[in-house]
């Protein structure tokens, strides 16, 4: 969920030099699994803190370099040298780190402020009455997987920020569409509400390749003797 | 290998589970949670490696029915009773890369246990997917699943694969990959559990 303001409690400090313990954590966490040569790099980071008890809770934005990518059967896209805008929350319980949210995206794709994503910043090549239209029309989308899927958002904030998700996951769904060359059909699942970086802590498993397991033997193909 | 097989309908596969990774196909209702909650080695929801859970289930002795070892979506301690073990396993093996020879292995000896590239799965619906080898490249494979039959549909040959997403994902459950090329990886990982 975006980041909520809680009625009452201390407001958020700027802390600049505080942030780099936190921010290489986060690093650290989004490069978890990647080969020496495949792993982004810190940019800028700014971001706010929060102390409550033996706690703090930081929240930062920075930006990531990842690098060139140049063998076209390792690159998951044939892209020369990214520029990511994350959004990361740390929290450090006496000296021990946890990352509780990660949301990454391009730049150029990405808002620079805390408010919620509109369809604007999503689309930006849509002009007003197309905007509005396109608006309608995923709302409608939207509060049918609502529906269908029984989400319930804490709040109308949260739900606004779940609905652009949504509506820019929708562009993803074509994109994939489009370059499948089998007969799968893409689009609304229940998992049309998830960023990427969600989908992927919470359902898969990057170091599934990486890891080395139990070595096991090679079986004989069927027919051989 | 035959033209197409198809597992299921021999009653050899469980039903499809929520954000679990099952490779068990015996239909005994074989439960994953126990793994969760007893391998020591892996991390239950945090990753785990399908070697390590076979090394796992040879080290606690078998595995326990889903009735007799029920999940409640959460983490539970180990409590794991030998003597309720209904199935064991002696060793694993990891199978061949060619895809013509795993499906002859599958329609011999049983489903298999296979780790691909998830690229496309979060909005996958049906049909027969069959992504760009760029953008579902065989070396980032982030996620275990389970082939359970092959075969074609209008002449498009495809890999039956039970996922753990729940059925209100993909075909019922299950998803179905392009078979030949290796789409996403699908052959890098192939393995299978050996009872003697």
């Amino acid at each position: 969920a975006p980041p909520r303001r809680v009625a009452g409690a201390q407001a958020w400090e700027p802390a600049p030099p505080e942030l780099l313990g936190p921010a290489r954590f986060a690093l650290e966490m989004y490069n978890r699994g990647r080969a020496a040569g495949m792993r982004a790099a810190l940019g800028a980071v700014r971001g706010r803190v929060r102390r409550a008890g033996r706690g703090s809770l930081y929240s930062l934005k920075v930006t990531l370099e990842e690098p060139p990518c140049n063998d076209p059967t390792v690159c998951q896209l044939p892209v020369s040298k990214k520029t990511l805008l994350c959004s990361f929350e740390v929290l450090d319980e006496l000296g021990k780190h946890m990352l509780l949210r990660r949301d990454c995206g391009p730049v150029d794709t990405k808002i620079t402020d805390d408010k919620s994503e509109s369809f604007t910043s999503v689309f930006p090549l849509l002009n007003k009455s197309q905007t509005q239209d396109f608006s309608v029309k995923m709302a409608s989308i939207f509060k049918h997987f609502v529906t269908t899927y029984n989400r319930t958002y804490e709040t109308k904030e949260e739900a606004q920020w779940r609905m652009s998700i949504f509506a820019s996951n929708m562009v993803r769904a074509q994109k994939i569409q489009a370059l499948d060359r089998g007969t799968a059909q893409y689009g609304v699942t229940k998992f049309s509400d998830l960023t990427e970086e969600e989908f992927r802590t919470i359902y898969l498993n990057p170091l599934l390749k990486e890891e080395p397991g139990v070595k096991m033997r090679r079986a004989k193909s069927v027919g051989d003797s | 290998a035959p033209p197409e097989w198809d597992w299921r309908s021999k009653g050899a596969v469980t039903e499809v589970k929520d954000q679990s990774q099952a490779m068990v196909s015996i239909p005994l209702h074989l439960p994953v949670p126990k793994l969760l909650d007893c391998d020591k080695v892996d991390k239950a929801c945090m990753g785990g490696l399908p070697s390590n859970a076979y090394s796992a289930i040879k080290t606690l002795g078998g595995l326990e029915t889903e009735d007799d070892y029920s999940y409640h979506g959460h983490l539970q301690a180990c409590s794991f009773s030998a003597e309720k073990a209904k199935v064991y396993i002696n060793d694993s093996v990891e199978l061949t890369k060619n895809e013509q020879k795993l499906a002859a292995w599958l329609a011999k000896k049983g489903p298999i246990s296979v780790a691909i590239n998830a690229f496309g799965m979060q909005f996958y619906r049906h049909g027969i997917s069959h992504p760009l080898r760029p953008l579902c490249s065989p070396w980032l494979i982030d996620h275990a699943v389970l082939l359970v039959g092959y075969g074609n549909r209008s002449a498009v040959p495809f890999w039956a694969i039970k996922n753990s997403w729940g059925t209100d994902w993909g075909e019922e459950g299950y998803y179905y990959l392009y078979r030949g090329s290796g789409a996403c990886g699908v052959n890098t990982m192939a393995s299978s559990a050996v009872v003697n």
